[in-house]
């Protein structure tokens, strides 16, 4: 599988469509349903729902139409060129163009709207073609294909779901267990509902929370009570435990961990190659020996980095420290004036952990609206 | 050059293989008769580059095969990006 270029995604998980007009191949009843299977496609084995729109602008924009169209990419007549689609974001993108000199059915012996519309809703969501011939978005038209059992390939899965991740009622892990040790429970577990206990990191990964003590961790995803309590080393067997700060960075599906003067970063249980890196690569003063925390503001694209009593900010689209910083966290953060363990955003809402506390501030109203114990997202 | 009949490769002409390789695998567009450059190594690479993404065998050549998965029905986006 592949992505365009900068690996454009939609942000929000609510993608709206729009059938903006019929082919005369098909009766609308069976455009509409040939769609819908098409979008489910997706939809079965992501976090994406599909809302029909009947009117407005929706992200994706489905219309029939011949030869030149206005967008510069004129239709071919029949045969040769089938469709195109452009990738997420606003106007033309995400759109679906359908040639309408092919001619359209339900079932093969025409060209296969259902088919033709999947793999084109495949590039609408963010893939490119895939060089696997068994997969829906290899580019050539496969006539042959069993559409009463059509399923899409692995590498289809994999390629969107490195994009959206799994479906959010899928028991599917989000990383795959790599070691059988896995299913066992790791001896010495730290005490889950423990009134103390602190944490030295937390995350948010693909959905879930991640919650990292020593060599465990616990995961949270929000549509399960139980929390799971894993061995580090069952995921990152190379990665060093008792991290110091850990982030996910959304808009590149990566989870940064720092220990000490170093951070690596992984995708999913991959340790990216060229890791570990020096913190000081990140633009931190040598006084900087170790990272207390840190968080990604999907809002700003900035990454909060917390040390001490201060803390940075870090442009995420420059690729550099924010001047005119490090800022007193008490300044910014009233409320959180103590030494700060992890912090992660969830919900709008910023959590600072701070030994067996965790401060809820709400970064509108610049205040902290609650008090919680650090482990009250594990259930207890 | 005497005029040429309509220059193909088996069934296709060269006008439709030279867009092809533009529009999919972004061979540059030069204005020169793609008759004069098609064993030229841009072209070749090409070839090669779209054999080896297809799945097929890399000859570099407008071979009977290629030519076949050529004038397939297919989606309008490249399959390499620029």
């Amino acid at each position: 599988f592949s992505f365009f270029p900068y690996m454009p995604k939609w942000r929000n998980n609510e993608v709206t469509y729009r059938i903006v007009n019929y082919t005369p191949d098909m009766n609308e009843p069976d455009v509409d349903a040939a769609i819908e299977r098409a979008l489910k496609v997706w939809s079965d084995v992501t976090p994406l729902t599909f809302t029909r729109l009947s009117e407005g602008e929706a992200d994706i924009m489905i219309s029939f139409s011949v030869k030149d169209h206005g967008d510069f990419l004129p239709f071919d007549g029949p045969g040769g060129v089938l469709a195109h689609a452009y990738p997420p974001g606003p106007k033309i993108n995400g759109d679906v163009h359908l040639d309408d000199d092919e001619k359209w059915t339900e079932d093969t012996t025409g060209i296969n709207l259902f088919l033709t519309a999947a793999h084109e809703f495949g590039h609408s969501l963010g893939l490119l073609h895939s060089s696997d011939t068994a997969a829906l978005m290899y580019p050539v038209y496969n006539s042959n294909t069993d559409l009463t059992r059509f399923r899409l390939s692995q590498d289809d899965i994999d390629g969107i779901q490195s994009l959206y991740g799994y479906p959010s009622d899928s028991p599917d892990d989000p990383v795959p267990p790599t070691t059988s040790t896995e299913q066992e429970k790791p001896e010495g577990d730290p005490e889950t509902c423990d009134p103390n206990i602190s944490f030295d990191a937390v995350s948010t990964l693909r959905g879930e929370m991640l919650f990292f003590k020593d060599r465990h961790f616990w995961r949270k995803s929000i549509n399960t009570i139980e929390p799971q309590l894993h061995l580090l080393s069952a995921y990152w067997p190379s990665l060093p435990s008792g991290f110091d700060a850990a982030y996910e960075l959304t808009t590149k599906d990566m989870v940064f961990f720092f220990k000490e003067s170093k951070f690596w970063s992984v995708r999913g249980s991959d340790i990216q190659p060229g890791y570990p890196k020096d913190i000081h690569t990140l633009g931190f003063p040598r006084t900087v020996k170790k990272i207390d925390a840190a968080f990604f503001d999907k809002g700003k694209q900035k990454t909060y980095f917390f040390v001490n009593d201060v803390y940075w900010r870090y442009d995420e689209k420059r690729q550099s420290m924010e001047h005119g910083y490090p800022r007193n966290i008490v300044t910014d953060f009233p409320g959180v004036d103590k030494n700060i363990d992890a912090v992660f955003e969830a919900f709008g809402f910023f959590y600072f952990f701070s030994g067996s506390f965790q401060f809820e501030f709400d970064p509108n109203a610049k205040m902290v609206t609650r008090t919680l114990k650090s482990n009250s997202w594990l259930n207890c | 050059y005497p005029l040429n009949p309509a220059a193909t490769a088996g069934t296709m002409s060269m006008d439709r293989i030279q867009k092809y390789l533009e529009d999919f695998y972004h061979l540059e567009k030069d204005g020169k008769q793609f008759v004069r450059r098609r064993d030229s190594s841009p072209v070749v690479t090409k070839i090669q580059e779209m054999q080896r993404f297809l799945g097929m065998k890399v000859t570099g050549k407008l071979d009977d095969d290629t030519m076949e998965m050529m004038k397939k029905p297919r989606c309008g986006i490249p399959d390499v990006s620029s």
